[in-house]
């Protein structure tokens, strides 16, 4: 059972389109580097989250085949049981023939959510077993040109974000992309040498890892690290979430994670969220429970930087997003 | 070729549920089931 990064779904908010099935049947999903799976609701399940989702139906698909083996997907605030299917996945004009997907017949904390199921992009060490990643197999069926993608998350319009595949559409982002080495391939996971606030390191002093998670909205780090930071920010817990001064963001200094030597500093615009009349941190604690010294660099530090996978390289590019 | 799928940001759950007042006991309701699950 592989647990996949914390995963603030209440926040997670970048949703797109695949289809599944002869004729297709759409779904809304998330494109989540930080879970390997893809899953949708199926028609016979009986949790609540199911009745407000749109769900498959084997019996309308002439190419489904049902493979039947029982799955159980962890994610940090979710859960989902059900079984193995395999059909035909359309991704825009990209189709992905006899598609291994999860069909949930039971789902835990996924209730009103935005999103019907979740279509991962992580390494297949992520993914149930004897099964194959819909990148793995589009790759190996010779869809892409080049087996990369990328994401461009909009910061303010509700239009305009996009994960793009098999290439990389520079109009998305300024100057040079960055490359930074993956250090483990499971998670889109790489090193981070430190985290510094007004040139004083507040954070990862000797190194640390950091995944790259789309999966995920916020940034989260070890309770101990991430409360330092908040201290700088004269944050305080109110209703289990970081409430910050709003005058703050004009004084504070930008959040700066150095990556293989390049700095990629986060401005309190960016790491302070506004919401009605409160302002609250975007840093979060709790990393410590999955894994040690490792951080979550969500759709908050995704906004900021388009970002490639490169999986023939095994690497990750960074650039500022127009 | 590249193909560009478009993502749509949706409103999010915690906006929705701070507006109604209802983040907290969700919160705390979402936490109890998680518990209840990790034992199950």
């Amino acid at each position: 059972i592989t647990i996949h990064p914390l995963r603030n779904y209440l926040d997670t908010a970048y949703v797109g389109n695949i289809t599944i099935g002869t004729p297709p049947q759409e779904f809304r999903v998330v494109f989540d580097t930080g879970s390997a799976n893809l899953w949708v609701p199926c028609i016979t399940c009986t949790s609540p989250a199911c009745y407000t989702h749109k769900t498959f139906n084997p019996q309308n698909s002439s190419s489904f085949r049902e493979v039947g083996s029982p799955i159980t997907i962890f994610y940090g605030s979710g859960i989902i049981q059900g079984f193995l299917g395999s059909d035909t996945v359309r991704i825009g004009n990209l189709v992905s023939p006899e598609q291994s997907f999860g069909l949930s017949l039971e789902e835990y904390g996924f209730d009103s959510l935005p999103f019907d199921g979740i279509l991962g992009l992580a390494f297949p060490a992520m993914g149930i077993e004897d099964t194959i990643p819909i990148f793995d197999n589009l790759w190996s069926h010779g869809a892409f040109s080049e087996p990369v993608f990328a994401f461009y998350l909009n910061t303010n319009k509700p239009e305009g974000s996009v994960v793009m595949f098999g290439g990389v559409d520079h109009r998305y982002y300024k100057g040079e992309l960055n490359w930074i080495p993956v250090s483990q391939t499971s998670h889109w996971q790489i090193s981070m040498n430190n985290i510094s606030m007004n040139g004083t390191v507040t954070a990862c002093s000797c190194g640390c890892e950091a995944l790259v998670d789309t999966g995920t909205s916020l940034i989260y780090g070890p309770t101990k690290l991430v409360t330092n930071i908040h201290k700088l920010m004269n944050a305080r817990l109110e209703n289990s979430e970081y409430v910050v001064s709003c005058d703050a963001v004009k004084t504070l200094p930008p959040v700066i994670f150095n990556i293989n030597g390049i700095d990629y500093p986060l401005r309190p615009q960016a790491y302070i969220i506004k919401i009605q009349n409160n302002c609250r941190s975007v840093f979060q604690g709790g990393t410590e429970n999955s894994s040690l010294n490792t951080w979550i660099l969500g759709d908050i530090f995704l906004r900021q930087y388009f970002s490639v996978f490169d999986r023939k390289n095994r690497r990750i590019g960074l650039a500022p997003a127009v | 070729c590249i193909v560009i799928l478009p993502l749509k940001k949706m409103k999010t759950l915690r906006e929705t549920l701070r507006e109604k007042n209802l983040l907290n006991n969700f919160l705390e309701e979402q936490a109890y089931r998680l518990s209840k699950n990790d034992s199950k």
